[in-house]
């Protein structure tokens, strides 16, 4: 009998008006523009979830502060490079009328073996986020290594990100090809 | 033609809390 009914989704309550046979009713909700947004700051237990409108504010006044600046091209230098554990490393680009969370992770996958992880994520819908395109590039002549793709919403969270490698993926043997005392400078575009 | 030289940000790291590394 449940499957021949139609249920809303649960995200009614914050404007979705379809209704979904239990079957499609899961995978519905897991994409639904509808569903609040999750705190997008990386490396924290943050709980919070709202309206995207509400993002802005309380990434500035619940977090440590990220620095932000205006403009499509930045030089993404990341300190510290080598320091051990799970690290993170978030700054924010303001351009075309959005801002963009630019971030590089970095995880120990086992003694001495580290990979890291950049991208960028609009915050804005995943319609907003498919408008833009971002290049992520490590630069010391004569090497060079680049990395285009659509920006991410920061409504799809980063665990697909990295768990799909679906980023700017390099690891420890890399790196010391581009870092330069301990610092590793990340050319990012967005257009 | 000109070209503007992209402004260069130092990022500081910051760890992670290992809630997040389980759930990744």
């Amino acid at each position: 009998v449940a499957s021949s009914v139609l249920f809303p989704c649960k995200f009614t309550s914050f404007g979705c008006g379809l209704t979904l046979s239990p079957a499609e009713k899961p995978e519905h909700e897991e994409l639904c523009e509808f569903r609040p947004y999750s705190c997008p700051c990386p490396g924290t237990c943050c709980h919070w979830q709202g309206q995207l409108n509400a993002v802005m504010h309380h990434l500035t006044s619940h977090h440590r502060p990220i620095t932000t600046v205006q403009g499509e091209d930045v030089i993404f230098l990341a300190t510290n490079i080598h320091i051990t554990g799970a690290i993170d490393w978030v700054m924010m680009q303001a351009c075309f009328g959005h801002h963009f969370l630019l971030i590089l992770q970095k995880m120990d996958k086992y003694e001495g073996y580290r990979q890291y992880f950049a991208f960028v994520q609009l915050i804005g819908t995943r319609n907003e986020a498919d408008k833009f395109n971002y290049r992520m590039e490590l630069n010391s002549p004569p090497r060079r290594m680049a990395w285009e793709a659509r920006v991410r919403s920061i409504h799809e969270g980063i665990a697909a990100t990295i768990r799909n490698s679906d980023c700017l993926v390099f690891d420890t043997d890399i790196i010391e090809f581009f870092a330069v005392s301990g610092s590793l400078g990340i050319n990012v575009t967005i257009s | 033609r000109t070209y503007r030289m992209p402004k260069e940000v130092r990022v500081e790291p910051h760890k992670f809390a290992a809630e997040l590394i389980h759930r990744l």
